[in-house]
């Protein structure tokens, strides 16, 4: 298993804040939960209306997924499994390989 | 190496440098690989000097792959460059104009320490790898660490942020290597190409403020082409426009520091996709990726050439 399964149940959340009161408070759980971020490269970036992907650690996903549900923030799930999308990504090679 | 190497897979640090080593002994001609420094943690610098040796004077361009460690479609670029221009230099009249005319520095891995990194412990590590004696966290983020208006918007001062600006400009020997030669090479260096992922967009400055560049038209014509030019093989929309505003504001990059330094075309690719797979973008899609922004970026060169002062 690549990466000894270390990405196992991580997930890659897009979350959109509408208003600037859900990006402050985006910012404030993204700094209590240590998130990687994908996009933007900073939580300063996050604003009302910049998309964001947060890469969120198992341990992390369930209090996330909690506040934005209790917060009525949309999301969507981009990779709901990261490890198994890494082994799926790597696996993906083109057929002149596999020959 | 042309054959024999696949350049539709991730290769790791060691392959590329291999890689490298032999076609600067199979490609004498074309090629000179030299170093032009070493990373925090020791490992050289490697550049390919790329184009048909002359005595004559002849302008450059500059290509850097990889300045962000989990970008691993940016150094498949880079090499799938180097591959086509030596496949297509006797066939492909641009591509013989373009070596022919320029010398193109393509630099596969920026950040070598950080992309080993990523192949060996942490996939989505971005930064470099420097420690300091005063935090516990490691890296500086290679594209906040240049010398126009450093560490001001859009970076940060924190050394776990994934932005961090590092503790002073051009901290990262890897910055300051690649930084002392453009300095030294700036007169003959026409262009400066960085390669990022992802987002799909043409980027140009600035970065750090909303302000349009003085040679903004030339600029934005040859985006716009090649834009174009990447769109006509399968159909992908790239966005294009200035850094700031079509991503977001920013200090400190290196795209910025060249145009400031007097590169006069500086551009910065961020590659696909959008995040469907983001960083881990499958090996298939490395042929198509490269083969659009392959044509992109010779649009730009051309248009360069022959349209720009």
């Amino acid at each position: 298993q690549l990466y000894s399964n270390r990405y196992a149940g991580d997930k890659v959340i897009r979350l959109i804040p509408n208003t600037e009161e859900e990006a402050n408070a985006l910012k404030k759980i993204y700094h209590q939960l240590k998130v990687d971020l994908w996009q933007p490269s900073s939580i300063s970036y996050v604003s009302k209306g910049a998309v964001t992907d947060v890469h969120i650690p198992q341990n992390g996903s369930q209090a996330l997924l909690a506040f934005l549900q209790e917060a009525n923030i949309q999301y969507k799930i981009l990779i709901e499994d990261l490890q198994y999308t890494l082994e799926k990504t790597s696996s993906l090679r083109p057929q002149r390989n596999r020959r | 190496y042309l054959s024999g190497y696949n350049y539709e897979v991730y290769h790791s640090l060691e392959e590329i440098q291999n890689w490298m080593y032999h076609l600067n002994k199979t490609h004498p001609g074309l090629i000179h690989v030299f170093s032009i420094g070493k990373s925090y943690e020791g490992r050289p610098l490697y550049v390919l000097k790329l184009g048909r040796k002359s005595r004559t004077y002849k302008r450059a361009v500059w290509i850097d792959c990889g300045i962000h460690a989990r970008e691993w479609i940016s150094p498949a670029f880079c090499q799938w460059f180097v591959k086509e221009a030596l496949l297509t230099y006797k066939s492909d009249p641009t591509m013989r104009k373009m070596l022919n005319h320029l010398y193109f520095y393509i630099m596969p891995v920026f950040n070598v320490d950080g992309y080993h990194f990523s192949w060996t412990s942490d996939r989505f590590w971005r930064k470099t790898r420097s420690r300091s004696s005063r935090f516990r966290c490691r890296g500086v983020d290679a594209n906040r660490n240049w010398k126009v208006n450093w560490c001001d918007e859009g970076a940060s001062m924190h050394p776990c942020d994934d932005a961090y600006c590092g503790p002073f400009p051009e901290s990262e020997p890897e910055v300051k290597a690649v930084a002392t030669f453009l300095r030294k090479h700036r007169k003959h260096i026409r262009a400066y190409l960085s390669f990022h992922a992802y987002a799909q967009m043409l980027l140009y400055p600035y970065s750090y403020k909303y302000a349009t560049i003085p040679n903004f038209s030339c600029v934005e014509s040859a985006a716009y082409k090649a834009v174009n030019a990447l769109r006509s093989v399968y159909g992908v929309q790239y966005r294009y426009g200035p850094a700031s505003s079509t991503l977001y504001v920013s200090s400190g990059s290196s795209m910025d520091w060249a145009y400031k330094n007097g590169i006069p075309y500086t551009f910065a690719f961020e590659l696909r996709d959008t995040g469907h797979f983001g960083f881990l973008l499958p090996e298939m899609l490395i042929k198509p990726t490269c083969t659009e922004t392959m044509l992109a970026v010779k649009n730009i060169t051309m248009h360069l050439l022959k349209k720009c002062p």
